[in-house]
């Protein structure tokens, strides 16, 4: 394995270990700001790894970013890897990033769906669910995008455990997915969650269980603008945005609603390349284009987050 | 390592709710067989769906009969696996 970041190919996709080892490199390396916390084990008992970006302080006002709750999604935990990489190598430099990090802390979890991702390289490679198995239920895995207790079982979910977007059995009954609700609720000042996907280009906020419009929605939707349009000026790639119920389709007991009814104003879902050749298998030398465009967005969702506190 | 050899995803342009709902009876008719990757949402968005090789002519039938425009986004999808898992070998070598 890798023995340090350095050697490591953020141009390349890797495996769960390699990721996992990467991560302790990683913070080694970076251990005045870095740390990594591990929130909990997988369905087959795997780390639940989260990487805290901190200069200092306690329980400050914080972001979440989520990549790779569905596992066939390499592209989205590969932006999460260069992401975190962008944050050390700019703090000091970038003046926004500066200002955010001094003020607030940042969590990255890169693999969502540890299970999932290791049988996307040992058996599937088109697996999104998690593992998880209950007696008497013939198919494998829940939809961890559809296990979160708001809106749970709605429209835009499937009760059918051989869907793809299974809702499993009770909301939270996947532990990948209760490990991110206790942690997020116990820690208790998280002001923005970022929850990466892919693939369609679509910069999206709540609600997906309902058409009903969320109270900011106005502020949302200038914020996914300004966000979007700082992607497209770094390699000219259109994404479209709006809430996930009128931009895409209705989706019950997702993320970034349980954020939303959490208290978290600044919720947001992105599905990141690709154009249409590839689908989720992006080739890796999209890899770097694509984090760089997305790192712009995220960017762009921090700064206002400092900028709004409340 | 399961292989995809012969799958395919096609691309389908739906023109209306109604040729939508057609795409979601798939999931029905074809269970854990059509693989939607972009699932059906609304008119101006296409739909991207992985057909296992052994059902093309059945649901490239369903969709002609159905008056519904496809086109072959990926001809052979382990194709495309192959090349990313040879990428990552050489990567990682």
């Amino acid at each position: 394995l890798e023995r340090s970041t350095s050697s490591f190919s953020y141009s390349s996709y890797h495996t769960l270990e390699e990721i996992y080892s990467w991560i302790d490199n990683f913070v080694t390396e970076h251990s005045d700001m870095v740390s990594k916390i591990q929130i909990g084990s997988s369905f087959e008992n795997r780390s639940i790894l989260v990487l805290k970006f901190s200069t200092g302080g306690s329980q400050r006002p914080a972001i979440w970013i989520d990549a790779g709750i569905h596992s066939r999604e390499w592209i989205t935990h590969a932006t999460g890897i260069w992401t975190a990489k962008k944050i050390v190598s700019e703090y000091g430099k970038d003046p926004v990033l500066t200002d955010i990090l001094k003020a607030m802390d940042i969590f990255i979890e890169l693999v969502t769906n540890p299970d999932g991702f290791a049988f996307t390289h040992s058996m599937n490679r088109l697996w999104r669910k998690n593992k998880s198995t209950r007696p008497g239920i013939f198919c494998i895995g829940v939809d961890l995008n559809r296990n979160w207790k708001s809106g749970f079982g709605g429209n835009g979910s499937n009760a059918n455990p051989c869907s793809e977007t299974y809702h499993g059995p009770s909301p939270q009954s996947e532990p990948e997915v209760a490990a991110i609700v206790d942690f997020i609720t116990t820690h208790g000042n998280f002001k923005a969650l970022i929850s990466i996907h892919s693939y369609s280009q679509m910069l999206m906020y709540p609600y997906g269980k309902s058409l009903e419009p969320v109270s900011n929605e106005k502020e949302l939707y200038y914020l996914a603008k300004d966000a979007v349009k700082a992607l497209h000026e770094v390699h000219g790639i259109h994404y479209i945005f709006g809430s996930i119920s009128t931009t895409l389709y209705l989706a019950s007991g997702i993320t970034v609603d349980w954020a939303y009814d959490s208290g978290i104003k600044y919720a947001f879902s992105f599905e990141l390349r690709d154009t249409g050749r590839y689908g989720f298998l992006l080739p890796a030398t999209q890899i770097i284009p694509t984090a760089q465009e997305t790192w712009m967005a995220i960017l762009t969702i921090m700064e206002h987050t400092l900028k709004h506190p409340y | 390592q399961m292989n995809f050899t012969g799958d395919q995803v096609l691309r389908v342009l739906a023109k209306d709710e109604k040729q939508l709902s057609l795409l979601r009876d798939l999931e029905g008719l074809k269970p854990q067989k059509v693989d939607f990757w972009r699932a059906p949402a609304r008119p101006s968005l296409p739909v991207d769906m992985r057909v296992p090789f052994s059902e093309l002519k059945d649901i490239k039938a369903y969709l002609e009969s159905h008056g519904l425009a496809y086109s072959i986004m990926i001809k052979d999808i382990q194709v495309l696996l192959d090349e990313e898992r040879e990428a990552m070998a050489k990567s990682r070598r």
